[in-house]
């Protein structure tokens, strides 16, 4: 599903550069449950961006589910986005001026889903979540545990080949998180791919396959 | 230090009422270290931001540094926002525009700090905190941890009596969240008061008193 060759990723700041990514290879394949750790600032955003193209790499290569990434123009990039790919940012980016239901909605508008279909399944996903009674909120009338949740569900509702998912409970009480792993692991064996950031060893041990990271190269790759 | 009584605070929203404090009775003193704990959704952010002086309650009455503060005006909520309360968000709110150290220097426009020692401490902060490579890049080319880290440095830099951390590890690995609360412990021991908001059991026992919350209630107020 995912193949990556000498993946490269550098930022110029002042008179200086960032590696934030130094040659990764990796490769992650269908129904794969992938964990990946490492220290703050060692590349595991970055890789996450390029994952699920948001973001180019400098050098290297990267093919998701049979295609070559830079090959693709800015439509096909789009639609792989919003349809193949569910991605649960570290920071959320969540729509301020839309409710819970509509930000999770969002993906929708790329698949040719009936709307009532559409809005059933968003309230149903969130309701899951534990956010039944706070649907109609916006961003700004959620605590930070139940803004997470919002984009969790959002990164869900297309039901996506591929989950990306940063930090998906960073702020998220231990009970909370175990649910959503729970819901994680009944994706995954239903054949959803999951590669999720954590910092937390309780979570990276729903896992089956641990990547440890450290100053923008892969360390360590094996079974959990 | 902290004396509240019959704390609430509700938020309507379409035709309902979230109770998001309940009566809350809370006594911290001075050098007291605590931390506050409980489900997604309980309070604890909202409690936070009152006693920051950031929000005010609907009902009931703070007394901070033995002063109401319901009767105090804008300027004095000012003064001691920026020179007596160090706070920590739960999603950092540093300015886009300002590098780090920029960022961390912000709280010493209030205090009448001498420009370039001002900019020593912050720089100094942040080499503590790990980011002496970082100090001019602006957050959007920080990662999640790095900006978190930020955050705790610009808590830190008016040396503020009170300390309000809602989350201060959430981005963070665990080696790195060891370092932040070891620099905790040094301040604490040094006079001044924390309170912390964490959903990490490993975070909270470095804290010796253990606030448990749900529904916008204390459910358990004790030693940890
Ligand atoms: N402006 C608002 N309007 C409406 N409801 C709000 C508003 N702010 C907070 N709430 C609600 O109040 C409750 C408490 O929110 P708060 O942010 O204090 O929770 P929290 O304990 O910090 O949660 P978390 O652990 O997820 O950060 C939540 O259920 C939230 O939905
Ligand atoms: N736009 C940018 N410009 C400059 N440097 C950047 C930029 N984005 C990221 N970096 C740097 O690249 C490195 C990797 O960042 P990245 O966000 O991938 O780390 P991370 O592993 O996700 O960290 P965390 O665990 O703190 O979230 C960091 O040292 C960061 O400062
Ligand atoms: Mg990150
Ligand atoms: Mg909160």
């Amino acid at each position: 599903m995912i193949r990556t060759d000498n993946l490269c990723r550098r930022f110029h700041v002042g008179d200086s550069w960032v590696h934030a990514l130094d040659s990764v290879d990796l490769a992650i394949d269908e129904g794969d449950f992938v964990a990946v750790m490492g220290p703050s600032g060692s590349g595991k955003s970055t890789l996450m961006n390029i994952l699920g193209c948001l973001d180019t790499p400098d050098d290297g290569r990267y093919r998701l589910l049979e295609q070559e990434v830079e090959l693709l123009d800015d439509a096909e990039l789009s639609r792989i986005r919003n349809v193949h790919i569910g991605f649960v940012f570290q920071s959320f980016h969540l729509l301020p001026r839309l409710t819970a239901v509509e930000n999770v909605m969002l993906p929708l508008r790329y698949s040719n889903t009936d709307l009532l279909q559409a809005r059933q399944h968003a309230e149903h996903l969130l309701t899951r979540l534990g956010l039944d009674d706070r649907l109609h909120h916006k961003p700004n009338q959620l605590s930070g545990g139940q803004r997470q949740r919002v984009a969790i569900a959002r990164s869900l509702v297309n039901q996506p080949p591929l989950l990306l998912a940063d930090e998906p409970t960073g702020n998220l009480d231990s009970k909370t998180s175990d649910e959503i792993m729970e819901l994680f692991t009944e994706l995954n064996r239903g054949g959803q791919t999951i590669l999720m950031v954590t910092h937390e060893d309780e979570i990276a041990t729903y896992a089956r396959r641990l990547i440890r990271m450290r100053d923008g190269k892969i360390e360590d790759d094996s079974l959990n």
